[in-house]
């Protein structure tokens, strides 16, 4: 455990924290892609299957636990809870075009041909297209809450950190992960348009 | 195949 990692693992927590909150607070999931959240809850469930069969440490067992309990939760709120609130006439990213390719490419590349490690790899690829369907509301709508905006810069610089981690475990430790680096590329380049306007919206604006 | 000091990310 490196310092970049733990920050990553806190923005982590802090960006799903500050979704749950917002939306139990305002009692309204208005501005929040389901599509998005589902995508997440398929993540971490095909992500943290491991949690049965591998045991790594307490911290690694209970962030997994706490992650899978606050996507579930969050789907609750917005599905069950406060539904009338949810805005789906702006929620329409076609899922099926993002999920479909990743089941595609873990099957064919992955570090090994078993059940678990193929969901991990899925896992890996969904997770960095995964708030395309968020991105793509926020750029339909117009505007996010600044809340909402909030959620995505720590949720974005999560995996940013991931890669400073990355990094410096190629070099302190010799280790890397070709998938796990790519992917979590991919996934901070689809936040960058959006970090420059928060960035630049929050020194600059209002 | 991943070893446990991978399977450590979340």
């Amino acid at each position: 455990m490196n310092v970049f990692r733990l920050l990553g693992d806190i923005s982590h927590l802090l960006a799903i924290i500050i979704l749950l909150l917002k939306i139990w607070k305002t009692r309204s999931c208005a501005g929040i892609s389901g599509r998005s959240q589902v995508l997440f809850a398929v993540v971490y469930t095909a992500r943290y299957l491991d949690l049965f069969t591998s045991y790594i440490s307490a911290y690694n067992s209970i962030m997994k636990l706490v992650f899978l309990a606050a996507s579930y939760g969050t789907i609750y709120l917005m599905f069950i809870k406060f539904k009338a609130s949810y805005d789906h006439n702006h929620d329409t990213f076609r899922i099926e075009f993002l999920i479909l390719p990743c089941v595609l490419l873990s099957l064919l590349i992955n570090h090994e041909f078993s059940p678990l490690e193929i969901l991990w790899t899925f896992s890996i690829y969904l997770e960095s297209v995964a708030i395309l369907p968020q991105l793509f509301m926020v750029s339909k709508t117009g505007e996010a809450e600044s809340i909402t905006s909030h959620y995505l810069f720590a949720l974005g610089s999560y995996r940013a950190l991931y890669i400073l981690n990355w990094i410096y475990r190629y070099y302190a430790e010799s280790h890397y992960d070709v998938i796990a680096i790519v992917a979590g590329i991919v996934q901070t380049v689809l936040y960058c348009d959006f970090f420059y306007l928060y960035i630049t919206k929050g020194i600059y604006g209002q | 195949k991943r070893t446990k000091s991978t399977k450590d990310e979340l």
